[in-house]
């Protein structure tokens, strides 16, 4: 952020910090900008996640300028910041996660496995901005409208991943015998298989425990 | 097959095959791990009891036979290839860890990366063939992901050529390192290096703590497990005591940072360079996050297609859960994390690579981009993996706490991830130093 606010170039992930900073160098009018995010669209997400990142990152730098001013050492400012500097971070982290996810679909051939990715990168990225709709209103990027949307949006995205989901399960191509787990068999046998592994537990290994004539019989005697 | 789960796979819209194939980066790498992955499944020894009925010192026992026989299994089929022992590995130990899982996975990675060409050579071919095992001594009792506040010291005798290790306080005593306490014979210990009365900060020397013949601890020496834990219960992490221990000159890694026989200290290019291995970790936890919650999502899924209960419309039979919306807002998002994370995974480790091969070649100039990187993503993808997998198993009602579901053992060997190699909020604090100044 400093660097970039200074007019050098940035690269690697955040190279945004830096495009950022040539934006606010040129004179815009607060009427003529452009409204940013079409919720369906999945490039105007990964935009709006860029845009979040960097005006956390820009609030955290300004909290902690705000901090110097105020504190004795830089110590004890970057520790009066710090919940704004890791929200920062987890922001510019989301807005990875996302990009990378909507760039991997450029690589999938086939229509229909593109297709049900598309669902769920799209899901990934509304869900994110549902579950952060505050930093999204805050910093301007989406009207208390376009969070509704939202909202209803992952809702229909459920009922459109549901009919592929145990399929996306299947793709992660776990074997039984690598899951371990009587709930989630390949086969779907759960209950069977559950009672099955009961009767292996040491405690059924005899019909009457010890502990019942060392403890409790006695203690009925006593009684 | 169950039939709810059987029409749930014949109404799918997609080939699964073809999404494995994405995953596993291409139709070729998918066959070559399914080929692997029968080898250990079909291999008689690989059968092994439910450790879920064995006490703790039982797992451990197991866990080393389990290591000891991998190792044997991985020379007989002429298994090599990094990738491929990892894959080979990860089948082989299930949701478990193995006991000599920080050998390969920091010990050797360690000596590759810090040591000098004579010190690879001297240590590598031993390590390999497990005469050395070894392991990684960082964090310490009262220290943790601060590593400038390590109190371990590593003073250089001249007159003798050797460095002198102390630990100097109770809060200094070695504290977590995976293998430590009963199964290494040698560590790389973490220490803040003394030489010409002056301190340089934390370096890395190869300590050996146990005889090679008897496995008993050597003179000045104090070594034991830590006792158990939320999970990991076939891992020996131990502490470490050293008092006065002397190891020659040559055992401190010199790839970077040196020390002359007369004391005299070379600065490495970057002080950064002596946590590299855990920059590797962090880069691959990234990978793990994606499947800890991959098969945690794997398990509620299909689980919540065979579960059915209560009543959606009065009258009607009870339905999958999986057809409640509550249930797709637990599950649907998680599953679509899981995949987020896997192709993040897949470019945190290209990422690594890719950097790492510039600092062989004296190009450190990203390497503070990896760091931050790495130390965002590992704490960004842990947490949301973490919290995840409990989602999933509260997903499944009551059976998700019964250790069969293997979600509670998913669970606890995948937390662990949020605090090994830097605890998450210190991680996301690094990475907005980087962004700060960036």
């Amino acid at each position: 952020y400093t660097q970039a606010s200074a007019g050098e170039q940035v690269g690697g992930t955040v190279s945004y910090l830096s495009e950022m900073s040539q934006r606010r160098l040129q004179p815009q009018q607060v009427s003529s900008r452009p409204t940013v995010v079409n919720i369906s669209d999945l490039s105007s997400l990964v935009e709006a996640y860029k845009l979040r990142a960097a005006k956390l990152v820009e609030m955290a730098a300004r909290s902690l300028q705000g901090e110097l001013q105020r504190r004795k050492s830089k110590e004890e400012a970057w520790n009066g910041a710090a919940i704004d500097l890791v929200r920062a971070s987890d922001a510019h982290c989301h807005y990875v996660v996302v990009k990378l996810f909507t760039a991997k679909l450029g690589e999938v051939g086939d229509t229909a496995v593109h297709s049900v990715l598309g669902s769920l990168a799209l899901l990934y990225a509304l869900h994110g901005i549902t579950v952060h709709s505050g930093d999204f209103l805050q910093a301007g990027l989406l009207s208390v409208p376009q969070v509704a949307q939202a909202s209803q949006q992952v809702k229909e995205l459920l009922a459109q991943i549901r009919v592929n989901a145990v399929a996306l399960a299947d793709a992660f191509d776990y074997r039984d015998e690598m899951l371990n787990s009587v709930l989630g068999r390949y086969d779907g046998n759960v209950y069977e298989n559950m009672f099955e592994w009961a009767k292996k537990s040491p405690l059924n290994s005899e019909q009457v425990h010890e502990s019942y004539h060392k403890y409790l019989k006695p203690l009925h005697s006593k009684l | 097959m169950n039939p709810d789960l059987r029409k749930e796979r014949d109404n799918a819209t997609f080939k699964t095959d073809l999404l494995t194939y994405i995953l596993d980066g291409g139709a070729e790498k998918t066959q070559r791990r399914r080929e692997i992955e029968s080898l250990v499944i079909s291999d008689p020894d690989f059968q092994h009891v439910d450790l879920n009925f064995l006490s703790r010192s039982e797992r451990y026992a197991a866990a080393v036979k389990r290591s000891a026989q991998m190792i044997v299994k991985m020379r007989e089929h002429g298994i090599s290839d990094p990738e491929e022992i990892y894959c080979y590995k990860r089948i082989w130990n299930g949701r478990e860890h193995e006991a000599l899982g920080l050998h390969y996975a920091m010990f050797l990675p360690t000596l590759q990366k810090l040591g000098d060409p004579a010190q690879q050579e001297k240590w590598i071919p031993p390590a390999k063939t497990f005469k050395v095992l070894g392991t990684y001594a960082q964090t310490e009792l009262g220290h943790g992901t601060h590593i400038r506040a390590l109190e371990t010291t590593a003073t250089y005798d001249p007159s003798t050529q050797e460095f002198v290790l102390n630990s100097p306080t109770v809060s200094s005593i070695k504290w977590w390192p995976g293998g430590l306490g009963k199964t290494s014979n040698h560590a790389i210990v973490l220490a803040q290096l003394y030489t010409q009365g002056h301190c340089h900060g934390l370096h890395a020397f190869i300590v050996p703590i146990r005889n090679m013949s008897t496995h008993e601890p050597l003179p000045g020496v104090v070594v034991g497990d830590i006792g158990p834990k939320f999970g990991f219960d076939e891992v020996d992490n131990g502490y470490l005591k050293l008092d006065n221990v002397r190891i020659p000159r040559e055992n401190m890694l010199m790839k970077y940072a040196k020390v002359e026989p007369d004391g005299t200290y070379v600065k490495p290019p970057s002080d950064k360079l002596t946590y590299g291995t855990m920059v590797f970790i962090r880069s691959m936890i990234v990978g793990e996050s994606a499947r800890a919650l991959a098969k945690a999502c794997t398990i509620a899924i299909r689980y919540s297609a065979v579960r059915r209960q209560s009543e959606l419309r009065p009258g009607e039979p009870e339905p999958q859960i999986l057809d409640y919306q509550t249930q797709q807002y637990k599950l649907f998002p998680l599953l679509a994390t899981a995949y987020a994370f896997h192709f993040v995974g897949q470019y945190m480790s290209q990422t690594y690579h890719r950097i790492t091969g510039d600092i062989d070649q004296g190009d450190f100039s990203q390497l503070p981009e990896l760091h931050a990187l790495s130390a965002g993503l590992k704490a960004f993808t842990t947490w949301a993996a973490s919290a995840g997998i409990e989602v999933c198993r509260m997903a499944c009602g009551g059976h998700g706490y019964s250790r069969c579901s293997s979600l509670p053992d998913i669970y606890v060997t995948f937390t662990p991830t949020c605090t090994y190699e830097g605890e998450n909020t210190v991680m996301m604090l690094q990475t907005a130093r980087y962004l700060v100044k960036s």
